[in-house]
C-alpha cells in the first residue's frame, strides 16, 4: 500500500541540503559561511551602514570536525519576537519584497541551523539589537523539523552599556577546514572586492588573521522597495492583487498596485481589455482576469521599469575593490544602464584589470570573477552564463588580448530577481536580455583596455626610436 | 521598516518556479509533460504493471499559445480521498519512502498545476481508479498558493463499464510547441529507450503520432522499500526515531528501525556507545545520541545496505531498448554490482551500441544517453558527473574509438536516492563513490566493444588475405 504523506518544508530542505549547498562537511562550512555573511551585509550596506563585520571559525571539538562559526555585524539588528522565526522557521524572510538583496528564499541561516542540529545537535545562538532599543536580546534557537516551527531553548537581555546596534550569529558545525579554506578564504577575499567600503576581519582555526580594510566610504546607494511592472503580471498575481485590494474600482487597483501604471494608462490597459473602470476589483471574472493579463503583457508604452529597486556597485566602487585587491597598471569598470527581463530590472556590471600584481589567468580564458547582487559566485562555473559568454561570445584577440595574460574580468549582474539556477546561488541561468548585456558590458571594459595596451604599445615603439 | 512575513511552499515555488525547470513556456511544456509521464511510469512498472502509457498535447487556443497536456496510464490509481493533496498540495508524495522512484520531491505535478495556473487560469482535471474499485473519480483541482491547500473545484465519479484501472491528468499551460517539440520528442524517445516493455504513444499538435510498441514482457524486479541503513544516520534522525518508537527498549528501538542491525550488532553498537541496550528510547540524553551515532556511523561490521530497494534495468531491458532504437551491429550493457554513498545503496548500468543504423557521434565523445531511476536527463549535461566521467576519465583511443564514431553510450544510475543537483532533476552531482562506478561499469562495456572491434578487425584482414 502507498505510503501518501505531507512534509513540512524544514523537512524537505533536511532531507535534500545538498540542493541548497550543504553536500558534504566541506560544502557546508562554506555555505554556512557564505549564508551568515551575506545576512550581515544585507543588514548593513542595504540601509546605509558602513559594514564592520567579523568572521570567527574555530574548532570546537578535540576529536570531531565540529567548528563554531561567528558571524557578528553592526547592521540594523532583529526585533526579539522576529528572531525565532527569522533563525527557526524555513521560508521566513525580510526579503520576500520587489528590491534587489543578496537574500531571497528565506532558507539561508536555517539550513545552517539545521546542519548543526543533525551533525552537532547544537542549537544556533542569536544575539541582536537595534539602535533605537535599550536592551539587547539572546536567543538559543533549534527547528522543530515536523512542524517547520522554531523551539526557542533560552532566552534573555540585557540593559545596553554602550551605543551597540547590529546582530551575532553562532552555531556549531561539523565540517572540513583543511578541504575548505581554501574556498572560504577566496569567498571573504572576493567579497571583499566588491565591498571596498566594508572592514571584514576573519579569525581562522589555524589562528590565521584576515583583514580587510575599509578602503573608501562611497557606499552603493541602498535599493527601495517598488511595486511590480506590468510586464511580469500573471494570472495568479493579479488574481490575488484584485482579491485583496481595498480600493473601490478596478482603476484605482491598478495604479496602487502596480508602478509605471498611472490613471492615463490604467484606462487605456483596461479600455483594450474590454472592461469598466468603474467596477470593484473583486468582481473580475476569470475570461477579464486573462484579457487583461494579456494586454499588461503586450502593451508597448509604458515607462520603462523603475531602477530604484536596485543597487549597482557604481564605477568607483569596482575600481577602489580592485585596485585595492590587485594594484594593477590599468583598471576600468563600467555600469550599463538598466534593462528588464519578465519585468525585473536588472543592471549588468563589468571591470578589468590588468598588469601590477595581478596574477597570470588561465592559458584560454582571463580569470573571470562572478558576482550576482553582490554575492561572489565561486562553483558551477560551467553552467553559468557569464562563463558562457566570455568564453563564446568575445574574441579578445580583437582587444589585443592572448592568454595567459595578467588579466582579472569583474562581472556583477544584479536585479529584483537573479535568475539563480538553484537554491544555492552558485550560477546564473542563461535569459536572452542578461546575456545581451553582460556581452555588451564585457565588450565595453575591453575595448578600453584595448585603449590602453594600443597606447601602452605606441609609447612602447616611440622610446624605442 | 523590514516586512517580516513567511510563504507556503507553493507560493515559494510559484514565486521561484525556475529552480524546477519552469523558466519559460517552452521548458514548461517540456517539464510538464516530464512530471506527467514519470508520474505514470512510477504508477505502472514500480507495481509490476506493463505500461500503457498514452500522451495527448493539443493547441488549447486558436491565438494563444495554450497547450492541453493529457497524461493516460494503466497504472494503480489513486484513492479519491488522497486525489486533492496528491495534485494540489506542495511536497506531499507517496515517495518519500526508501524505495527507488523517479519521483521523490512531492512537487513534479503541482509545478504543472501552478503554471497552468498562473497562464491559463484552468485547474487540473484528474480521472482515476483503482483495479478493486467498481467506480471511476473525476477531479477539477487549483491549489490555493497562500494556504498551500487544494481546492476542489468539481468532483464526480460514475460506475465501472469495463475492467478499468489507472489515471488521466490533464492540464492545460501556456507553451511553445515549436521551440520544445524537438526535446519533447527525444524525452519521449530516450523513455522508450529504457522502457522496451512498455506501449507509449504521443498525439502532437502538429497531428503527428508517436507509437513506441512493447518489444518485450520483461520487466526490472519492482523496487522494495526498506529501513534506513546505519550509515545514512544523523543526529535529527535518530533523535526522531527514539522519540517515536513504541518499543521498550533502545536495542529493539534499533532493530526495528535500521536495516542490517540485528540483535547482535545492535548490541555491540551500544556498548561502543557506552549506553545501557535495556533503558527506554526517549530516555536517551543528548551525549548518548551523538556517540551513538557517531559508533554507527563508524561501525565496519554490517551487513552491506540492502539491494532490494532498487531496480536497476538489466542488461536484458537495456539490451533491448538499445537493439530496438538503433538497429546496431554491435551491443553489450552491464549492471553493477551494488555500491553505497551515505548509507544509499545504488548501482550503475552502462549500455553500448555500435554500427547499424547508430548515428555519428560529435567529434570529441561519444553520444552519451544519461539517466538516474529510469529518467532520461536532456539538459544541463555541463554539470553532470556522467558527462564528466566520459570527457575526462576514459581514454577511448585505448578501446580503439577514435571520434566521430556510430556509437551511443548509455549510462544509468538508480538508488534510494539520485543525488541530483537540482529538484529539476537535470544533472547529477559529483560523488566520488558514484563517480568510480560510472567509471567501472563505462570501462565495462568499452572493452566489451574492443573485443568486438579486434575481432571484426581481425576477420577483416583475414578476408583480405
Ligand atoms: N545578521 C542579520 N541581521 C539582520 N537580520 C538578519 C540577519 N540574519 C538574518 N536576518 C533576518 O532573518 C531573515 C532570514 O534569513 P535567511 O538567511 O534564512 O533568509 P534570507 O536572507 O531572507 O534569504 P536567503 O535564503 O536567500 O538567504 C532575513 O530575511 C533577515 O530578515
Ligand atoms: N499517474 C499517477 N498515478 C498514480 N499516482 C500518481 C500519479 N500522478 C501522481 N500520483 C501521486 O501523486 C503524488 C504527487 O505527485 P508529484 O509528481 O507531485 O510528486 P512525486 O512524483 O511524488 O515527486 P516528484 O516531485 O519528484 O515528481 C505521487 O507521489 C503519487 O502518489
Ligand atoms: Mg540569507
Ligand atoms: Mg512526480
Amino acid at each position: 500500500a502507498e505510503k501518501y504523506k505531507a512534509i513540512s518544508p524544514a523537512e524537505f530542505f533536511y532531507k535534500y541540503k545538498e540542493i541548497a549547498g550543504f553536500a558534504n562537511p566541506a560544502r557546508a562550512l562554506y555555505q554556512t559561511v557564505r549564508e551568515l555573511v551575506e545576512n550581515a551585509l544585507d543588514a548593513t550596506d542595504s540601509h546605509g551602514i558602513l559594514p564592520d563585520i567579523k568572521i570567527v571559525i574555530q574548532r570546537a571539538d578535540p576529536v570531531q570536525e565540529f567548528y563554531r562559526v561567528t558571524v557578528e555585524d553592526n547592521g540594523i539588528g532583529i526585533p526579539p519576537d522576529i528572531v525565532p522565526n527569522a533563525f527557526g522557521r524555513v521560508l521566513f524572510s525580510s526579503k520576500y519584497v520587489l528590491k534587489q538583496t543578496r537574500g531571497m528564499y528565506g532558507l539561508g541561516v536555517k539550513m545552517a541551523v539545521l546542519y548543526g542540529q543533525m551533525t552537532t545537535g547544537r542549537p544556533i545562538e542569536v544575539i541582536t539589537s537595534k539602535r533605537e532599543y535599550r536592551r539587547i536580546y539572546f536567543f538559543k534557537i533549534r527547528i522543530d523539523i515536523n512542524k517547520n516551527e522554531p523551539i526557542v531553548l533560552e532566552r534573555g537581555s540585557w540593559r545596553k552599556q554602550r551605543d551597540w546596534h547590529g546582530t551575532i550569529v553562532s552555531l556549531t558545525i561539523e565540517g572540513d577546514w583543511g578541504k575548505a579554506k581554501a574556498r572560504i578564504k577566496e569567498y571573504v577575499n572576493r567579497t571583499a572586492i566588491v565591498t571596498p567600503y566594508a572592514n571584514i576581519v576573519m579569525y581562522t582555526p589555524d589562528n590565521e588573521v584576515v583583514f580587510y580594510k575599509r578602503v573608501i566610504d562611497v557606499m552603493p546607494r541602498p535599493p527601495r522597495e517598488v511595486k511590480p511592472h506590468p510586464y511580469g503580471v500573471d494570472l495568479e498575481m493579479l488574481k490575488m492583487i484584485m482579491e485583496s485590494s481595498k480600493q473601490p474600482t478596478i482603476l484605482e487597483a491598478l495604479v496602487e498596485n502596480f508602478q509605471s501604471v498611472g490613471e492615463v494608462t490604467a484606462r487605456d490597459l483596461l479600455t483594450r481589455a474590454g472592461i469598466d473602470p468603474s467596477i470593484s476589483p473583486s468582481s473580475l471574472k476569470e475570461d477579464d482576469l486573462l484579457k487583461l493579463v494579456n494586454v499588461m503583457k503586450t502593451y508597448s508604452q509604458y515607462k520603462p521599469p523603475s531602477s530604484s529597486a536596485i543597487s549597482p556597485l557604481g564605477t568607483e566602487v569596482i575600481k577602489a575593490g580592485l585596485n585595492r585587491m590587485f594594484e594593477p597598471e590599468f583598471v576600468e569598470a563600467v555600469t550599463r544602464r538598466p534593462s528588464t527581463y519578465e519585468g525585473h530590472p536588472f543592471i549588468v556590471e563589468a571591470g578589468i584589470a590588468y598588469g601590477g600584481k595581478v596574477p597570470l589567468s588561465e592559458p584560454d580564458k582571463p580569470t573571470t570573477l562572478r558576482y550576482a547582487n553582490k554575492i561572489p559566485l565561486l562553483y558551477d562555473e560551467g553552467s553559468d552564463v557569464i562563463t558562457s559568454v566570455v568564453k563564446e561570445d568575445i574574441a579578445w584577440e580583437n582587444y589585443l588580448v592572448s592568454f595567459p595574460a595578467p588579466i582579472v574580468l569583474l562581472v556583477h549582474v544584479c536585479s529584483t530577481k537573479v535568475p539563480f539556477k538553484g537554491v544555492g546561488k552558485e550560477s546564473i541561468a542563461d535569459v536572452p536580455e542578461v546575456r545581451r548585456e553582460i556581452k555588451l558590458a564585457i565588450s565595453e571594459v575591453a575595448r578600453r583596455l584595448r585603449g590602453y595596451l594600443t597606447a601602452k604599445q605606441k609609447e612602447f615603439e616611440a622610446q624605442r626610436k
